[in-house]
């Protein structure tokens, strides 16, 4: 199973860094400038080298199901400050 | 009203607070916990304890570690005789957001700066509505392990930018236990650690062992790249080839990573672990505490993978240790000598070469021996000049006070009581 999942990169037409890049949303002709050869190297080997654990890399992470989150209304103490606009404590 | 945190009778003779710091535009919510010291909360310092992960809940460290109380087989507190909070009022926050009891509506941040920021707007509020526990000029100490390693340096300058007028608080020392700080010099003691010559006999075969060394070049070309260019683009692939190469040898012996002695068993190589999240997903504490999650999980993985892919697992974060200790902040690097993963070797490699205004004479100093005050027993060894201090700590993982808690503790006050000698 291992040796096969490198090519399922290929079959896919795409590599490791072409996934990243989608995934990420960045734009492929600037991430190019960014790397040295031997960086780039690196990318095109990882599916060689460690295929297992790169076959099961997920890029993306799901946002918290809102349906988990409860908020609490009834607290001793709520702080704010005016140098922290953003933000409040509250206290129990 | 939500009901008193004292009810769960975990330490229920000291103060304690939970809440919530909200960033609102950002819809983020961290939860922590605070215990007051059990001695003299009006004179005692204060210490903020962070677990890493990067995703795990500092509440692992209340409850597994050094906080008043452990979790029993029959998800029952047991008091902790040795808790950090004997001399020192504890608080534990679970950060970054969708970490332990702290949630967020977005994915949350992805890499140490951004924790920061929050980080220090939650200490200016605690100690806005908590004077008490800065009036008397107590100090104020940072405190964690493992990826903390990262956090801490980071967070700890993040304080010092804000000017001393306009802080609620002071920030005096830090504290960081088995850490990953500087993986261009840690990464290189895995071998070592994995193959005999960190105390413990080797665990590896030796054409695993040589494995490891023949691909060490590689991965600390790709850790330089990481550091030069600290690109998303040069660091992820540093962190994949630089685990899988150096980490999964020993990972897949089932040996813990956490402890060369033991085996990995249950979630996260402990089985007491799993203790933990029960009594923490029990409805009577989740109203106690005024959790806002209907589920508590020790470790998100998500985070992990977050940080991972946001190239921040190997950032030359050391870098931050350099600035502290020029500025004259006191730091202490202690690392339990049985851990495999922030080994003992990597961290005194990391801070013999730390770039700083006395690391001469600091790399001059000899290596004594710990003979620590609570135990009067040879528990480790210590290198120490002016505000850098390097502690291996006899017998302990990467979870010290989980392993040799009577001398954890020791180590605690002696650095916070004793002016940051050991």
């Amino acid at each position: 199973l291992s040796f096969q999942q490198p090519f399922a990169f290929e079959e896919h037409g795409s590599s490791l860094l072409e996934k990243a890049i989608e995934a990420w949303k960045q734009d492929p002709k600037a991430v190019a400038g960014l790397m040295s050869d031997e960086v780039r190297k690196s990318w095109d080997e990882l599916p060689l080298k460690f295929p297992a654990e790169i076959s099961q890399m997920q890029f993306v992470t799901k946002p918290k199901d809102p349906s988990a989150i409860f908020t609490r209304k009834q607290w001793d103490a709520t702080v704010e400050s005016e140098d922290l606009e953003n933000y409040q404590l509250r206290v129990n | 009203k939500i009901k008193d945190p004292k009810i769960l009778g975990i330490d229920g003779d000291v103060k304690q607070y939970s809440g919530y710091l909200d960033v609102r535009d950002e819809d983020k919510h961290f939860f922590f916990w605070t215990f007051e010291s059990r001695n003299d909360p009006e004179n005692d310092p204060v210490v903020l304890w962070l677990n890493g992960g990067p995703g795990c809940s500092s509440l692992t460290g209340l409850f597994f570690e050094l906080g008043p109380s452990s979790i029993g087989e029959d998800i029952k507190p047991i008091h902790n005789p040795y808790s950090w909070n004997n001399n020192a009022t504890v608080i534990f926050l679970d950060q970054p957001v969708n970490v332990g009891f702290s949630y967020s509506g977005s994915e949350g941040v992805t890499d140490t700066v951004a924790a920061g920021k929050d980080v220090y707007a939650f200490l200016q509020l605690f100690f806005k509505q908590f004077p008490e526990y800065a009036a008397n000029g107590q100090d104020f100490h940072i405190a964690g392990e493992s990826y903390a390693g990262h956090y801490i340096p980071v967070f700890a300058t993040e304080i010092l930018s804000h000017p001393v007028s306009k802080r609620n608080f002071n920030l005096t020392s830090v504290l960081i236990g088995n850490g990953l700080t500087d993986p261009l010099n840690q990464y290189p003691a895995y071998e070592p650690m994995a193959c005999g010559e960190g105390g413990e006999p080797a665990v590896l075969e030796p054409e695993e062992c040589q494995s490891m060394s023949d691909s060490l070049d590689r991965c600390l070309g790709l850790i330089q790249s990481c550091y030069e260019s600290e690109s998303v683009w040069s660091c992820v692939p540093a962190s994949i080839y630089c685990n899988n190469a150096q980490i999964n040898p020993y990972s897949r012996t089932g040996k813990n990573v956490y402890d060369i002695r033991k085996e990995c068993e249950g979630q996260l190589c402990y089985k007491d672990m799993q203790f933990i999240d029960d009594y923490l997903n029990l409805d009577y504490v989740k109203e106690a505490v005024g959790a806002e999650v209907d589920k508590y999980e020790s470790c998100n993985f998500d985070i992990n993978r977050n940080f991972l892919f946001a190239g921040d697992w190997m950032k030359p974060y050391h870098k931050a240790v350099s600035e502290l200790l020029n500025q004259d902040i006191p730091v202490l690097i202690y690392a339990g000598d049985k851990d495999f993963i922030c080994n003992w070797l990597g961290n005194k490699l990391w801070t013999d070469v730390l770039p700083w205004k006395s690391a001469d004479e600091f790399a001059k100093q000899p290596v004594r021996h710990w003979v620590a005050n609570l135990t009067n027993e040879k528990s480790g060894e210590v290198k120490s000049f002016e505000q850098l201090t390097y502690l291996r700590v006899y017998g302990g993982g990467h979870m010290v006070p989980y392993d040799v808690p009577e001398n954890a503790l020791s180590m605690l006050n002696e650095w916070i009581h004793g002016n940051f000698t050991i």
